[in-house]
């Protein structure tokens, strides 16, 4: 599992 | 996009477009803290400047450009257009208390030390105690319309449904966010007494009202 953001949530 | 996230989309899209409404048709924006509508500008333009350089979709765009616009337009009416009806004498959260943590724990805990990432972190730690002016107001006032209790309640709700958003996420995707997971869990938790009273007394007719 990577630990990073989803760039497309709000 | 699944559906948890969709549906918290639209509870937040709901949540604006109720509070613009209450603003609208009564004319005032009584029992509305300026300070939390302040910092929702403050934590859509820390987040969604990245509108500039990162295409994701119309839809992404669209509403990026859509809670900038909204919380900017709010925060006029409740300076200008409707101003004798804003109280700020009630509204005596220190925001101060907010901002300089959120700052610290942005700088501590990011995804990439650069401004951008810097500013993404902030806004979600701002945004995950941005409510507190507002329940603190409820708090002093004891009581809300029900349109301020229906746009609470939506506001809850969406960063509610996108708790089971990173769940789904983590098992279909494989990826996980600290950040966000942990500040939204924060986030929701602190609308539970404000749910509980929602869901026993506005919802079943009563008048929001605190117990002394």
């Amino acid at each position: 599992v990577d630990a990073e953001r989803p760039k497309d949530e709000l | 996009m699944n559906l948890f996230r969709l549906l918290g989309d639209l509870s937040h899209l709901a949540s604006i477009l109720v509070l613009l409404h209450k603003i609208q048709t009564s004319r005032s924006c009584r029992g509305i803290s300026f300070k939390t509508q302040a910092l929702y500008v403050a934590v859509f333009v820390a987040r969604y400047l990245d509108l500039f350089w990162r295409y994701i979709s119309l839809y992404n765009s669209a509403m990026k450009v859509f809670f900038i616009g909204s919380s900017c337009y709010i925060l006029y009416l409740m300076k200008y257009r409707y101003r004798p009806t804003n109280d700020p004498s009630i509204d005596t959260f220190r925001i101060e208390y907010l901002l300089v943590p959120c700052a610290i724990l942005s700088l501590i805990f990011n995804y990439n030390f650069m401004p951008t990432e810097i500013l993404w972190s902030f806004s979600i730690f701002l945004e995950s105690v941005a409510i507190l002016p507002q329940l603190f107001m409820l708090q002093r006032t004891g009581e809300a319309e029900a349109i301020t209790t229906h746009y609470l309640a939506a506001l809850g709700i969406y960063r509610a449904l996108y708790i089971p958003n990173w769940i789904y996420r983590y098992f279909t995707e494989g990826v996980i966010d600290p950040i966000a997971v942990t500040a939204g869990i924060v986030q929701t938790g602190l609308y539970l007494d404000f749910f509980y009273v929602y869901f026993t007394k506005v919802l079943q007719g009563q008048k929001f009202e605190l117990p002394a």
